[in-house]
């Protein structure tokens, strides 16, 4: 995280907030919801507190504003920049103004207005950008769902720098931006997607290229904005060209950037018992079209021809597998299957039916 | 004579640059890389600056992946000099 320049913060805590005007793309109501919940992000973690005032001079001063609107920084127009706050101070210090020729809306369709309000409200109170990209304060718009939104622990850190923490018994903790040689880093799910290794971490996913030597961070919503954080297991079926992804008791079908219509569906549909409750881990063979569930100290087979399970499952893992104890993640590539155990990685060669390498997770990543 | 396209787009890159940096980087718009004496090229060091934040390679130059950094909608910076 940044300060502003000279470190200007508020004095006070309890700070006032007016809402100037509206925009006629979003039910006013929306907008005012979007604001509250923005103010509350930040009021979560610090002492400061934020009155709404109508008829006179606040603190904060929200409005949409249209290119040159007096304050020397006119707007550009719809994309490129779609706000700006001014730092703590008197008179426009505090300020936010948003470009009223953005697609403002309250999901994922143009820009979502909590998202961008509370990035701008950062500043109002005295931070400028982070170059954590998984930041709220990173300059660039991302989107996440508002109602999965968690305020990113560089921000926390950063405000409560300023302000300090909140009066909460319990302080709330936030996501930590995965970093690839992190060699605490470990992984929700893995799955293969057309050559590439797409490795799954909260909000994000590590995207490994096998020509590029770097790897690239992203948010899974820039991809699939409708897909929640948090992907359990995934699997590619490289002849359907199509990557599935378990999330507690549903699945999704992916083809290229699209969800298939009709999804998530329940993983029942796929013969899981109902005692099923999620998916660990899981990995297709392209070789035999056999499809391998990892849930606990078991495992399923599910034969993609037949598109059912196997009979004779589940089967202990330990008995065909080896002592690869609990199943985070499971892919296949040119004839191994690889298996992530907390920071631990098992090279699994399927005709000797043994391990033959043991990694660590972020073997991947060219460190 | 028509401009080559790609003399019209290196145009259109240099000025989607130089755009971005006195937005974003306080790149003087009077900047004249060209009278400056040779070691200082203002809009080359704005350039390396945004390179180094986002952690893209500093390169000095406006590549592929500078250039898609920039095409990125964001948050605009005002002018809080005046």
């Amino acid at each position: 995280y940044v300060f502003t320049t000279g470190n200007p913060k508020w004095e006070r805590k309890n700070l006032t907030y007016r809402i100037l005007n509206y925009t006629p793309k979003m039910r006013q109501a929306d907008v005012d919801e979007a604001i509250r919940k923005a103010l509350s992000v930040w009021s979560n973690v610090t002492p400061l507190t934020f009155q709404k005032v109508e008829d006179k001079e606040a603190d904060i001063m929200i409005s949409f504003a249209y290119r040159d609107h007096r304050d020397n920084s006119p707007f550009d127009g719809p994309n490129g920049q779609l706000a700006h706050a001014f730092q703590p101070g008197d008179g426009i210090g505090g300020d936010v103004h948003l470009d009223e020729e953005e697609a403002w809306s309250k999901n994922g369709r143009g820009y979502n207005l909590f998202i961008v309000i509370a990035h701008e409200l950062g500043h109002s109170l005295g931070l400028s950008h982070s170059n954590d990209p998984g930041a709220l304060m990173y300059p660039t718009y991302s989107y996440t769902d508002p109602k999965e939104f968690l305020l990113p622990q560089d921000d926390i850190d950063g405000i409560q720098a300023i302000y300090g923490q909140s009066d909460a018994a319990l302080q709330p903790t936030g996501p930590i931006t995965p970093r690839a040689c992190d060699p605490k880093l470990t992984f929700d799910a893995i799955a293969t997607l057309r050559g590439e290794i797409i490795f799954f971490k909260g909000r994000y996913m590590l995207r490994k290229h096998p020509a590029r030597a770097e790897t690239e961070l992203n948010f899974i919503s820039l991809f699939w904005p409708k897909l929640p954080s948090g992907i359990q297991a995934a699997y590619e079926n490289v002849e359907r060209d199509e990557v599935l992804l378990f999330k507690e008791n549903k699945y999704w079908i992916l083809k290229g950037y699209d969800i298939a219509p009709g999804y998530p569906k329940k993983i029942h549909h796929l013969g899981f018992p109902k005692t099923v409750k999620r998916v660990n881990a899981a990995y297709s063979d392209e070789t035999t079209g056999k499809t391998y569930f990892f849930i606990a100290d078991r495992y399923w087979r599910y034969d993609e021809n037949k598109k059912s399970m196997d009979h004779g499952y589940p089967r202990k893992i330990v008995s065909d597998f080896g002592k690869i104890g609990r199943v985070d993640a499971a892919f296949q590539k040119d004839g191994y299957v690889y298996f992530f155990h907390g920071t631990t990685q098992f090279q699994f060669d399927p005709r000797a039916k043994r391990i033959v390498r043991q990694m660590k997770s972020i073997s991947w990543f060219n460190c | 004579f028509p401009v080559a396209p790609e003399a019209e787009d290196e145009g259109k890159t240099l000025q989607l640059v130089e755009s971005y940096l006195q937005n974003f980087y306080n790149l003087q718009r009077d900047h004249q890389p060209l009278l400056r004496n040779k070691g200082e090229n203002p809009l080359a060091e704005k350039l390396k600056e945004m390179q180094a934040f986002f952690g893209l390679e500093v390169t000095g130059k406006p590549n592929p992946d500078t250039l898609e950094m920039m095409k990125k909608p964001r948050c605009g910076i005002p002018d809080v000099e005046q």
